[in-house]
């Protein structure tokens, strides 16, 4: 291994880092994961912690951008130069820049992450059969909107499951619209346009106007790319148009033919001697969680090795299951020491008489009340200073965070507000509440405490009632947690058991209670809140989240403060 | 059908990449990773030859030090890959 020269390192161990955009190939969340995935590589052997940051300057700002992007070091088209990263210190030291000339991929194919439907957003699988077919990409046979979507196991015709796949008739990503969708056809300039378009930016991301007219309304989100889109040439994202004519030649599917690299391209419109539009058909694409491990670790200091298996070989190598070679070991523990202890635990309160916390200060009404960033700060009113919530759960598409009487939300923007008390917004519950759903047919929401429940709809509320008239077990004490699964049935936990309540029958079903280990493996079997977040669901142990997506593995391991709260 | 086709090679507009020989291509990557023209602390360039840069290339690359631009070296030249400098500037 080597380092940069003076062994450049950051001077602090809990590094900041801040994603700046997206690239319109994978959905932003699986671009977060992998980013984070990325970091964990690092912070698995060093006592380097990284925490993300949504505004201001952090550490390590990470960037998508093409060619010319901004520094002195512009990016070259797709392959050949794929990232850089500049080692650790101030200004644009410590960043790390991706060229969106690539096609990102998880690094083998498309990953394709569903919206909606019934697969509660799980990725596409391909090639998958529909009605006989076999589709190796997102389709819109089968619909009249015009929606892309796939199956998300082999055979929908068996198992009908599905999702939609990302397109710009779904959602918009960046930009200022929150993921509206575009709306076709808009106004630009006076212009109509009835499909995205790079016109009016010279960075070449295709945009949309998320109103029918962005002259006046400023709306606008960036295009995600469809999983048929080409990459780079002069087409970024539209799709290959088949047959098409090259040199007087008919293609009916992409060709090397007219370049000397060997790389598959298609025209993207029916004629290119014409027309002269085309781009790069999609291929395997890069893992932007391997090329992301790289920059970070120059990111954090590290030169190239030329030990041909470290991850800071220079050179781009696809591995399924990526484990770090023991020369990037050694020169990151060279920087920072070796990871000392294990996974950091919070410590727990001591139990006084007299609390340090002083009077509850008045909270105002939901209305009026925004995020609580001022130094002064009423610790049990500071959702950051929380270590653990009585329970956590998503309502109306946000993220409520219950304590002592009080809760905070989270939009889906990422923006907290609160905290609000609870007794404001919903009168009849006591200050400590165990659990919470809402019921996606109906959109009553559920609230468990002790051995009581109450059901609000709107203002109006039922309950108390026990939880044994549900069919929970009379000696059960409360409720911890609860997920709300398809056709009106909801899973509630306590400790290491679940049972599925029937929400419309008011009863839990026969056969339970489950083992929790049993059906969701690797998570704590004492989970202190249990609940279901953009199709994941989230296994809580004091400040600790274990996520399992819909295939029931635990794919990320994370702290409830930074990732759900955004502190 | 089984006559091999006559290719030609065209510039496709907007690639970043232009069809470029091998000795073109070498040149530039010698260049990019900081092989050759490396600038010395005096602010002179330092003279390096190209076999010398090659062969630098060739250890750090872990491919057989033979300081010219035999074919393995050219394949590995168009590997995708990291873009910071293999030697600092």
């Amino acid at each position: 291994y080597q380092t940069f020269d003076g062994d450049l390192k950051w001077d602090h161990s809990e590094v900041t880092y801040r994603i700046l955009n997206y690239s319109p190939d994978m959905e932003s969340s699986l671009i977060d994961d992998a980013f984070a995935r990325a970091f964990k590589v690092w912070s698995d052997v060093t006592p380097l912690t990284f925490t993300r940051l949504y505004d201001g300057t952090a550490d390590i700002m990470i960037s998508f951008g093409r060619a010319d992007h901004g520094d002195p070091y512009p990016f070259d088209g797709k392959d050949g130069l794929l990232a850089h990263a500049y080692p650790p210190g101030q200004g644009i030291q410590g960043d790390a820049h991706f060229d969106d000339d690539e096609y990102w991929t998880l690094g083998s194919g498309p990953a394709i992450q569903t919206r909606y439907g019934n697969a509660e957003g799980a990725l596409c699988h391909f090639p998958f059969l529909f009605e006989g077919t076999s589709y190796s990409s997102c389709t819109t046979e089968g619909r009249e909107d015009g929606l892309p979507w796939c199956a998300t196991t082999a055979d929908y015709d068996k198992d009908k499951k599905y999702g939609f796949c990302p397109s710009e008739l779904l959602f918009t990503f960046d930009g200022n619209s929150n993921e509206a969708p575009c709306v076709f056809p808009f106004v630009f300039q006076g212009v109509k346009y009835n499909s995205c378009t790079t016109d009016g930016r010279s960075d070449g991301y295709r945009w949309c106007a998320t109103t029918a007219n962005f002259d006046t309304d400023k709306k606008y989100g960036f295009c995600p790319n469809r999983d048929t889109a080409v990459i780079g040439g002069n087409s970024e994202g539209e799709p290959c148009q088949f047959p098409f004519i090259f040199l007087g030649q008919s293609y009916t599917s992409c060709t090397s033919e007219g370049r000397s690299d060997g790389k598959l391209w298609c025209g993207t419109t029916s004629n290119y001697d014409t027309d002269k539009k085309w781009g790069f058909c999609p291929d395997r694409g890069y893992s932007l969680f391997l090329v992301a491990a790289h920059e970070f670790g120059h990111a954090l200091g590290l030169d190239h090795s030329n030990v041909k298996d470290a991850l800071m070989f220079p050179m781009y190598k696809y591995i399924e299951d990526f484990s770090l070679n023991q020369d990037d070991i050694a020169g990151i523990q060279y920087l920072y020491g070796p990871k000392t202890g294990p996974d950091p635990t919070p410590p727990k309160p001591k139990t006084t008489t007299s609390s340090p916390i002083g009077p509850t200060k008045p909270t105002p009404s939901e209305k009026t009340t925004t995020v609580s960033t001022t130094t002064d700060v009423v610790p049990s009113q500071d959702a950051c200073q929380i270590k653990e919530f009585d329970t956590i759960t998503e309502i109306q598409k946000e993220l409520y965070f219950f304590k002592n009487g009080h809760y905070w939300k989270i939009s889906s923007k990422g923006e907290r507000k609160g905290p609000f008390l609870i007794s404001e917004k919903w009168p009849a519950l006591p200050a400590i509440i165990n659990s919470a759903f809402e019921d996606q047919l109906t959109k009553k929401i559920y609230f468990f405490a002790g051995k009581q429940f109450w059901v609000y709809t709107g203002n109006d509320v039922l309950g108390p009632r026990k939880i044994e008239k549900l069919g929970l077990p009379i000696d059960l004490d409360r409720v911890e947690g609860a997920v709300q699964r398809a056709k009106g049935k909801v899973l509630l936990f306590k400790g290491e058991n679940f049972w599925r309540l029937d929400v419309k029958a008011q009863m839990i079903d026969t056969g339970y209670p489950r083992l929790t280990d049993s059906a969701f493996g690797g998570v704590p079997i004492d989970s202190h809140d249990v609940f279901l977040y953009k199709g994941f669901f989230y296994f809580c142990r004091e400040s600790f989240y274990w996520r399992m997506n819909a295939k029931k593995q635990v794919d990320r391991v994370g702290y409830v403060k930074y990732d759900l709260l955004k502190c | 059908w089984c006559v091999p086709l006559k290719s030609v090679y065209v510039t496709f507009p907007g690639d970043v990449i232009k069809n470029m020989t091998d000795i073109q291509l070498a040149d530039e990557y010698l260049k990019r990773y900081g092989y050759i023209d490396v600038l010395q602390k005096s602010g002179l360039q330092a003279v390096v030859s190209p076999s010398k840069a090659l062969k630098e290339l060739q250890r750090q690359l872990g491919l057989e030090e033979t300081g010219s631009l035999d074919q393995p070296t050219i394949d590995a030249m168009k590997q995708p890959r990291c873009g910071v400098p293999d030697i600092r500037n």
